[in-house]
């Protein structure tokens, strides 16, 4: 199984509804500082609810809504060569936020989302993404702590 | 639990043993401080990059221990496979030929899942089936541009 | 105590804004959380990297923020002039186009200091007036190459 | 003032007495990871005396000695354009090392090595030698840790 498409609409710099068609194998990402490069990864972490707002860079998840458009909501759509579509929807409100989830253009609960991705072997503490970072942080970690990260694996 | 972290860490370390002779003309290992009580210690690796003797990591120089650590995390991930992986500029310390060894391997692991890579250095984009590109408009939202065949 | 502190920030700010401005088609400034009692907060950064609204710095790409500080290094240095510097690869984080202007800025310092850069990256190789090859010999020491005058 | 030459002598990974001149303007090091590099910027600030063992990498002053080699001393020696030519040697003992300081071929302290660079203009707690790592060190500090940056220049 594979992603095959990626629609980010008004998340982090993508003020304009973005799609990404995306294929098995090998794909490169590269522009310049500050394009947007890394904020595709944090699109897909932020729809399959795979990290919290800090992980992405965001103090809180309404710092993920573009802030150039005059919009309150942010939406991204991962689908994958199953068929499935999965959607997360982040909308502003007076006081906070709504955070809607949907499975193939279904209202359902995060849990649903993620009962499906572990079925796919995609795991909130697995390592499949890397974020830009990661490397140095596991690089100068003490030897406890990344012995720990074998705890946590097994 | 002791039971589940040992088969675990044999796992680890033996995709560790491979993925990182393939990544350096040398060989390694993970080692436990306390084989015995492995709790009760840290994890560390034995190393001999291109066949130098062994150094503590923070001897090394910084491209060593970037491939060390890299070749950690491959091989967590060979042991929980994925449908897809990210991968975020991982190849910011290492030079050129380091570069191409990473692009090698991600290449070959390609085969059987799909991998997205983030990078600014040239032959890790030459390495990749596709290229992605990414870049600003006048207005500062990010456009994504065309996808270019590689190879 | 708070004058010295309060002259010495005046003074790196105003470098920082000069160096930071010339780095990146923007501009930005030190800011400190308690202008009243500096010691009582901490420093950071107002930027504008490509007129972008201002972000907290956390907020920022890798590449942004590696910009940032490494226009705060030279802002020091600026302040406290020496024979001669030593950069050991700060390059790291910047994509090709930073990288080359990193390396024009250093090339206009160097006129009146002496700059010893380490890097792996191509833009700056090339806006160097001098490279110095370092290789590993088969006994794994050290083996410094003759010096390639450039440009 | 500039350094005209670098001599290192069994120092890290200089197993063999290496000569390096040096010139005014804008010089490049650069090659293979683990091939030497940083080590080249940590022969200087040795000779210089301006950073510990742990600002070398090296948890003890001994570690600094080329394992290589069966030698039990390691020496660099720093020339400047107005003639000085400032040395640093370490020998390793039964039960620890020496460390001695030249001034021009005369042994001294360490301290006649730093006032010589204090009047021209290089501190321990300068800026003018930037670290493999320090740009990333500075960039993660708390918004605290950095204001005392200024404080220790002020
Ligand atoms: N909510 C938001 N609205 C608009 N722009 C945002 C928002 N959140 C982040 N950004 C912008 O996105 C940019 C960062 O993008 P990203 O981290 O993807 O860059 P990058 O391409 O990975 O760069 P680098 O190569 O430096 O890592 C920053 O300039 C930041 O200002
Ligand atoms: N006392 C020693 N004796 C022999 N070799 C040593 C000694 N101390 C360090 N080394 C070796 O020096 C090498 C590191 O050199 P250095 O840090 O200068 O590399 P570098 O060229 O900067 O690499 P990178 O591009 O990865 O930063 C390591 O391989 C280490 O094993
Ligand atoms: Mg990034
Ligand atoms: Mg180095």
């Amino acid at each position: 199984m594979h992603i095959t498409l990626l629609e980010i609409d008004n998340f982090k710099s993508f003020g304009r509804k973005t799609k990404i068609p995306l294929e098995t194998g090998f794909t490169v990402i590269s522009g310049p500082n500050g394009s947007g490069k890394s904020n595709i990864l944090d699109s897909i972490l932020f729809a399959l609810g795979i990290t919290s707002a800090r992980g992405l860079r965001a103090e809180r998840l309404t710092d993920l809504i573009n802030t150039g458009s005059n919009k309150n909501t942010a939406e991204v759509h991962v689908s994958f060569s199953d068929g499935t579509r999965i959607t997360r929807r982040i909308k502003r409100t007076a006081n906070g936020y709504y955070s809607y989830n949907y499975l193939n253009g279904r209202l359902c609960k995060q849990g649903d989302v993620l009962a499906f991705l572990a079925n796919h072997g995609i795991k909130p503490q697995g390592y499949n993404i890397v974020m830009q970072g990661d490397v140095a942080r596991i690089m100068e970690m003490s030897d406890f702590e990344r012995r720990k990260i074998i705890d946590e694996i097994a | 639990k002791r039971e589940a972290f040992l088969s675990t860490y044999t796992a680890i370390d033996s995709n560790f043993k491979d993925i990182y002779g393939r990544l350096t003309r040398g060989w390694g290992k993970l080692v436990l401080e306390m084989p015995e009580d492995p709790f009760a210690g840290g994890l560390t690796f034995e190393v001999h990059p291109q066949d130098k003797d062994v150094r503590r990591l923070n001897m090394m120089s910084g491209g060593e221990k970037s491939l060390v650590t890299l070749a950690f995390i491959f091989s967590i991930q060979r042991h929980m496979p994925a449908p897809f992986y990210g991968l975020d500029e991982v190849d910011m310390h290492l030079d050129g030929s380091n570069v191409e060894g990473i692009a090698h391997m991600i290449r070959s692991l390609s085969e059987t899942s799909q991998f997205i890579a983030i990078s600014l250095r040239k032959p890790m984009i030459q390495g990749a089936d596709r290229i992605i590109g990414v870049t600003i408009r006048p207005d500062k939202s990010t456009l994504v541009t065309g996808v270019k065949c590689n190879a």
